[in-house]
């Protein structure tokens, strides 16, 4: 069956360090 | 407030919507910042093999509420409503969708790699949680949409206007990326790939005619343009015509040029013992579309039924059309003997989920009488 990607767009305006704990 | 297309209502996506699944397990892949598409895909397989159990293996699974809003997803246990998971929206880096299987990524933290390593690049740590629902896909479409809503909004707030970015993003620049291709899914099946042994006389050349797999292909090698009837790789009954051909005596064809794949193939015309590593595949292959509105620019020329030309990151790149293949059918109609014109009427109405047929030009040649196969 057929994959699908959905990328989220605020992934690159994250600064790094960033992120869920 | 913009309207972004998907299936819930967009004030709902501000309280929240909920959606019932079933909860399989999570895992955890360390990954770069902005990984390329290829290899997010493998990534969301890998997460998926790891947590669900093998064909004929009980599944535990739990049965959830995922609540989907602009600002958060949360994973609930159905009963009693309490919050297994909760990921601020921004943290989750993308969702996959593979079938009845919903892959969610979130990012979890920095991560350094070894001292040992040259140089200190940062990786991030993701954690991947996996779902069964049947509406795998709309809740993948669901939270692609509070993606949208929540991107407009931080650039509203930063001054930008979202229907500018909006713009570039349809055109492939950047931006919510919906990737669609099962080529990745069928490469990476074991059962596809093969190790054909062709027994022949010293001299007696293997009876294939090759093809390039053409620009955009996932696996860039040649492809089995025609048998020779009653020669060795005919004889063998484990070849035919669509196959990928990526290793000939355990020597990699991928990547390399045609010439480079045909001049492999010549040189053991003289020995008896020949092994092909391929990829077994259908002549004709199908590229998803998806392509919201007829506004938007489908990516990719045609000239005379023949794909010409790709733009890089686009919607039929990233639906795995390739250049130098001859489309056959477009969403169900036969377009092989149709002209140009109306070719190009048919895909310039197409939207929604545009289906191409094709195979590569010269396979079609061949088939079709035009050109006489070259056998190697």
């Amino acid at each position: 069956s057929a994959l699908t990607i959905t990328v989220n767009p605020m992934e690159k305006h994250e600064e790094p360090g960033r992120g869920e704990e | 407030l913009q309207e972004v297309p998907g299936p819930c209502d967009h004030e709902d996506l501000l309280d929240g919507v909920i959606f019932g699944a079933k909860y399989l397990g999570s895992t955890q892949l360390v990954s770069e910042r902005n990984p390329p598409p290829s290899t997010r895909m493998a990534q969301a397989r890998e997460a998926m093999d790891r947590v669900k159990a093998p064909d004929g293996e009980t599944q535990p699974m739990t049965e959830v509420d995922l609540f989907v809003s602009t600002k958060r997803v949360k994973v609930l246990t159905a009963d009693s409503q309490e919050a297994m998971m909760d990921h601020a929206l921004q943290t989750i880096s993308y969702i996959a969708d593979i079938g009845s299987v919903l892959v969610l990524m979130a990012r979890r933290r920095l991560a350094r790699r070894p001292a040992s390593q040259a140089h200190s690049h940062r990786l991030y740590k993701i954690l991947c949680h996996v779902f069964h629902s049947e509406d795998a896909q709309l809740i993948a479409q669901a939270i692609g949409q509070a993606f949208t809503v929540a991107y407009s909004q931080f650039l509203r707030e930063s001054g930008v206007d979202p229907n500018q970015v909006g713009a570039q993003q349809s055109q492939g620049a950047a931006g919510p990326g919906h990737l669609h291709n099962g080529d990745l899914d069928h490469f990476s099946n074991s059962e596809n790939c093969r190790e054909v042994c062709i027994e022949k006389r010293r001299g007696e050349g293997l009876g294939v005619a090759l093809v390039e797999s053409g620009w955009g292909s996932l696996l860039p090698t040649a492809v089995i343009a025609n048998l020779l009837h009653g020669g060795p790789a005919e004889r063998s009954g484990a070849l035919s015509i669509g196959d990928r051909l990526t290793a000939i005596n355990g020597t990699s064809l991928v990547g390399l040029s045609l010439a480079a794949c045909q001049a492999a193939v010549r040189e053991v015309k003289s020995q008896t013992l020949v092994t092909l590593s391929i990829i077994h595949c259908p002549p004709v292959t199908t590229a998803i579309i998806r392509r919201p509105h007829t506004r938007e620019q489908l990516g990719f020329c045609v000239e005379d039924g023949i794909i010409c030309s790709l733009l890089r990151g686009g919607i039929a790149e990233r639906g795995g059309v390739r250049v130098g293949h001859r489309i056959i059918e477009i969403n169900g109609h036969s377009v092989v003997a149709t002209p140009h014109a109306r070719i190009i009427e048919l895909l310039t109405e197409a939207h929604t989920e545009v289906h191409i047929k094709m195979m590569p030009a010269a396979t079609y040649r061949l088939l079709t009488g035009q050109e006489q196969p070259v056998y190697l």
